[in-house]
């Protein structure tokens, strides 16, 4: 929500893209109670340095992409999450006990190139 | 990929992927809190998750401990009616160092199955174990309960605080039921089913909050360190 709307001939840039995550698809959901599932998302696409303001970029990242044009040995900056926020789980422990437990970092809010 | 997963688990404090036997329902108010902090997370009020107003402690987990003590107690397996001494066992070993205790709450679940042809109200005692010998055994606390009475909640937060911080000391609990002012008496009052029925009929369990000063350095319940 951080950015604006990206029209779709920038789609190769640097941005979030939705992610659900199942937990009867990874066989989890007989010791998982609560959620079912999880949204998220995950972050890909390009660094490239004209943009770099655009993309909420830390210094590094300049100097990285910076010297990635001079040196290609180096890579360019990455497109990474810049923003995460916790979820609750209830699940059952291997005695049976029952767990709730929120978890951080598990959803990406926000990307940027670092 | 097994390797991935392990390492997903071992982040949730678990070394291999649960596979409850018996799974034990979830009681209608750990599914609420979960809900609220759902609420909490969706609108970024993230120092919701720090404090559990439903029991108006400070804290970032719950758990809901299974009694273990049918399983580890053959005496009272082997026990006669009138069977009235129920042992319970809570392995809390889980509880890391640097969780602190908030809140422990044993709560007894009467499902009157066994006594309620008597229709009496009940004495229950909760004692601690200390030792071998039922002489050892520590009051807890007495208390009568009118026969249709379900639930009953007490407060352990000392008993659990000194099990964690001494895991040797955690031998369990003992948990004796008689109908009311039977226990001096030297006429004994049979109840009307056997031992099985008698211990389907009182579940225990124990729900734990603890605060993790690593997930909530924000909450300023915690002394703050010397700089």
């Amino acid at each position: 929500a951080t950015f604006p709307t990206l029209e779709s001939t920038t789609n190769h840039l640097c941005q979030r893209h939705h992610m659900v995550i199942n937990f009867e698809k990874l066989g989890w959901h007989k010791w998982i109670i609560a959620p079912k599932e999880f949204r998220t998302n995950y972050c890909k696409g390009d660094c490239p340095f004209s943009l770099m303001a655009f993309f909420n970029s830390s210094n590094y990242a300049f100097f990285q992409t910076l010297m990635n044009s001079k040196t290609p040995e180096i890579p360019k900056a990455a497109c990474i999450p810049t923003k995460l926020s916790p979820i609750s789980m209830l699940y059952y422990d291997n005695d049976g006990n029952i767990i709730l437990q929120h978890h951080e970092g598990m959803v990406v809010d926000e990307c940027g190139c670092g | 990929t097994q390797l991935e997963e392990a390492s997903l688990l071992q982040f949730m404090g678990l070394s291999k992927v649960p596979s409850p036997r018996i799974a034990q329902p979830v009681p209608s108010i750990l599914m609420k809190i979960f809900q609220e902090r759902q609420k909490a997370v969706a609108t970024g009020h993230f120092q919701k998750l720090c404090y559990v107003k439903e029991f108006g402690v400070p804290g970032n987990l719950i758990r809901l401990f299974q009694d273990q003590g049918t399983l580890s107690n053959p005496e009272e397996v082997a026990q006669a009616p009138p069977c009235t001494r129920k042992f319970l066992l809570f392995n809390i070993s889980v509880i890391a160092q640097d969780e602190q205790l908030m809140m422990a709450q044993l709560e007894l679940r009467l499902r009157l199955n066994g006594y309620d042809a008597l229709k009496q109200d009940l004495e229950l005692m909760l004692s601690l174990v200390q030792g071998p010998s039922p002489q050892s055994e520590q009051k807890l606390l007495l208390r009568y309960l009118p026969w249709s009475q379900g639930v009953l909640h007490v407060d352990l937060l000392d008993v659990v605080k000194e099990w964690n911080s001494n895991p040797q000391s955690n031998l369990g609990l003992v948990l004796e039921l008689l109908p009311k002012g039977h226990r001096n008496s030297t006429v004994t009052t049979h109840p009307p089913d056997i031992c099985d029925n008698w211990r389907q009929s009182i579940q225990a369990s124990l729900m734990v909050v603890t605060l993790t000063p690593e997930e909530c350095p924000h909450f300023p319940h915690f002394p703050r360190k010397r700089r």
